[in-house]
Parts: C-alpha cells; sequence; structure tokens
C-alpha cells in the first residue's frame, strides 16, 4: 500500500485526472 | 534574515495555488513541463523546511519525443512506474479496478520525476528550492551539464529525467519551481511574473 498525505491527495487526484485526459487525446 | 522571509506569510488555498500554477505555465512564451510550488514552514526543531504545496504538470510540447524518451527507460523501470501509478489510482478513486487506460500508458520520464516531488522536502537551505529561499535569490540552472555537475540532488535527478532547465524564484512563503526539458536561457520577465502572481 502507498501512503499520501492528505495535502498532497488533490495534486495527486489533479495530476491523474490531467493525465487521462492528455492520454484519451493523443 | 532575508527580507523576503520577514514579510509576514499568507497561506494560499490549494484552488488559489492551483489556479496560479496554471495561469503561469498557460500565460508565458516558454515551453516549462511542469511547475511547483513549495510551501515554507517549520519542523518540530523550528529548522525552515519546504515542503509540497502544489503543482502543476502540463507536460512537453513534443508528446512523440517524450513517449520515445520514456520507452529508453528498461522494461523493468516502466513496470514498477505503472505500478506505482496503478496504486496511486486506486488510491485516489477507492477502487482497485485497473481498466483505466492511463495508467497502462508509458509514464515519462518528467511524469515521474513530477510525482516522485511529491514526497519530497527542503531542509535548511538544501537543494535548489531551498538554495533560493535561503539566499532570497532566484536560481537558474540550464543545460545538461550545469544540471548535472550541479551539487544540488534535486538538480541532477531533474538531469536523468531529460528536464534541461530548472528555475527556482523565492516568494516570502515559500518558493516556485519551474522545469523544462527545453533550454531555456535567463529572464527577468519570468522572475517578475512569478512575483506578480504570487505575492
Amino acid at each position: 500500500a502507498v501512503a499520501v498525505p492528505q495535502a498532497r491527495k488533490a495534486s495527486l487526484a489533479r495530476f491523474l485526472e490531467k493525465r487521462k485526459e492528455r492520454v484519451s487525446n493523443t | 534574515p532575508p527580507p523576503q522571509q520577514s514579510q509576514p506569510s499568507v497561506p494560499l488555498n490549494q484552488d488559489s495555488l492551483q489556479q496560479r500554477l496554471q495561469a503561469l505555465l498557460e500565460g508565458v512564451r516558454n515551453c516549462w513541463t511542469y511547475a511547483i510550488f513549495w510551501q515554507s514552514s517549520y519542523d518540530y526543531a523550528g529548522a525552515a523546511v519546504l515542503g509540497w504545496g502544489d503543482g502543476y504538470y502540463k507536460g512537453e510540447e513534443d508528446k512523440e519525443k517524450a513517449k520515445s524518451k520514456a520507452s529508453l527507460s528498461t522494461i523493468a523501470e516502466q513496470q514498477h512506474r505503472k505500478k506505482v501509478l496503478r496504486e496511486l489510482n486506486s488510491l485516489i478513486s477507492g477502487s482497485t479496478a485497473t481498466t483505466d487506460d492511463a495508467v497502462d500508458e508509458e509514464v515519462t520520464d518528467t511524469e515521474w520525476f513530477f510525482l516522485v516531488s511529491m514526497t519530497q522536502s527542503f531542509v535548511n537551505g538544501n537543494g535548489l528550492p531551498g538554495q533560493a529561499f535561503f539566499n532570497s535569490c532566484p536560481v537558474w540552472v540550464t543545460g545538461t551539464d550545469r544540471l548535472a555537475n550541479s551539487t544540488c540532488e534535486r538538480a541532477k535527478q531533474g538531469r536523468v529525467f531529460g528536464l534541461q532547465t530548472i528555475v527556482c524564484i523565492p516568494l516570502a512563503n515559500g518558493v516556485v519551481e519551474l522545469g523544462s526539458s527545453e533550454f531555456i536561457i535567463q529572464s527577468s520577465d519570468l522572475v517578475n511574473k512569478v512575483r506578480a502572481l504570487f505575492n
């Protein structure tokens, strides 16, 4: 399991979401 | 203490930080790959620490080039990156389903560098962000040689992951770091823009 401090979760969620968009656009 | 650190620091909420980071990268001429805000605070011993505040990953202009670079990493390395991404994805979405195409897409070097940055912090003037904050002076490192020969571990790491330029601009309550896989020469415009957006 990977432990991610709460404060970084929002950044991570946004990064993964944007990545999904980038991948679907290529 | 340096004058910038003596100013009262106003904490920025994450939405506001994200908007500023995004506005910065979308509003400048050069091709920056990412922007990170390192937030200043103090540890239990009273030492100044810069930790992850927020970040915006824009990606590389030449996506095909970035992909081909990613494919140069070993199969084992790619498998490791994808595994970590899958775990993080599950953690965020709360699901263990792995039907997401984005998770199986190659994880580029700069994406990995950005992700790893979330785990980092800099104490008492260490690293490029720490150095910029401690001296209240922007740090601009351009070129693979300069990054490789830097005394800062983060600069060396950046070079290994395909960056050619890393810039750290100190503010009252932290540091804005920008990185690019392009060679970008120093400009006071960028420094002014960051200060105008964040201070």
